[in-house]
């Protein structure tokens, strides 16, 4: 940008609003975003904070095997649930947004689970979690196994469910919509109230998985 | 690698730091609040093609083929980056999920004549 004679300062100015523009540019193609994300709904910034605690703690350092896939990129993501349409079982739903032609791998998934137990209790839970099929899918629809656990919990807290390798699958596919049914077994009272009494402690998936971008050449060094 | 500085129109790195508030951003990246966007401007005149390469040894080379083939002196090489590093940066998608990832080569380190 040119400095006109008479406003030195312009030039600062152009420049300014010439490196910002580049910068927005340069951001959303890295990210590989057509526009700024619209965000629909804010999270409370308790739930960002507590969830990035879990991001640290299970976030990994990279091994030396895994700078040599620097061609791929590694993301770390937090999806917060929105609650599911099971009337019976707990209906979790997370919504995802990538594009078909990426390759994701996923290297680890844990669904965190906020419990209200009384304070007293120590309460012992079979849980078995499902990856429900189609869009509206009610409880008992055409649903996979995920895997079945066992949670005991003294009082209220959080706890985390492994959910690999099967959601594996689920990102390989087509999937946006990821909707997981939950269903507790034993004595220990019912998953679907222990969750729900506390929405504002609202359930969250954290994953991590590797991304390889269409046409990318993977060079072994 | 040179900073740009007022007294000398050779290749270096300009530093700019873009802040993520001035440009209404800073509802959806949680983390940076801002980066380096630097550049690379400046002359490249011939006594300084591939420099400051990777080694000397480049430069080298590149004078000794400059002189070997008689390239006209007004012939230039480019400012371009010799160094650059990542980006970490963690912000919402459109769905308000939290994504954590490593941008490559985002930040420019260093300029030099190629």
């Amino acid at each position: 940008a040119a400095a006109e004679p008479r406003c030195p300062t312009c030039a600062a100015a152009a420049e300014r609003r010439l490196l910002e523009e580049a910068a927005k540019r340069q951001l959303l193609e890295k990210l590989r975003l057509r526009e700024r994300p619209k965000l629909i709904h804010a999270v409370p910034r308790a739930a960002v904070a507590r969830a990035l605690r879990r991001l640290q703690v299970g976030g990994a350092r990279r091994g030396p095997e895994e700078e040599e896939e620097e061609e791929e990129r590694s993301y770390e993501i937090i999806s917060f649930a929105e609650p599911g349409g099971s009337p019976s079982a707990l209906g979790l739903r997370f919504q995802f947004s990538h594009t078909q032609d990426q390759d994701i791998h996923i290297l680890q998934a844990q669904l965190w689970l906020y419990l209200r137990v009384p304070q007293d209790l120590v309460t012992s839970l079979t849980l078995r979690i499902f990856l429900a099929g189609g869009a509206g899918e009610v409880a008992g629809g055409n649903r996979t196994l995920l895997s079945e656990q066992q949670l005991s919990a003294r009082g209220s807290g959080w706890h985390s469910l492994t959910l690999l390798p099967t959601l594996q699958r689920f990102f390989g596919g087509e999937g946006r919509t990821l909707r997981l049914e939950l269903e507790s077994h034993g004595a220990g009272g019912d998953i679907a109230a222990m969750v729900n009494a506390s929405w504002s402690h609202q359930p969250f998936l954290v994953a991590k998985a590797r991304l390889r971008e269409p046409g990318h050449r993977l060079g072994k060094r | 690698s040179l900073r740009c500085s007022q007294n000398s129109n050779l290749c270096c790195r300009r530093d700019y730091y873009v802040d993520f508030r001035d440009i209404g951003w800073n509802d959806w990246i949680i983390k940076p609040e801002g980066y380096q966007i630097n550049y690379c401007v400046g002359q490249c005149p011939l006594h300084v093609a591939g420099s400051p390469g990777m080694a000397s040894s480049f430069h080298t080379a590149v004078f000794n083929l400059v002189k070997a083939n008689n390239i006209q002196a007004s012939g230039h090489s480019c400012c371009v980056p010799t160094r650059r590093r990542p980006l970490s940066i963690l912000y919402f998608d459109r769905h308000s999920n939290i994504v954590k990832t490593d941008i490559p080569d985002m930040i420019v380190d260093a300029c030099g004549c190629s």
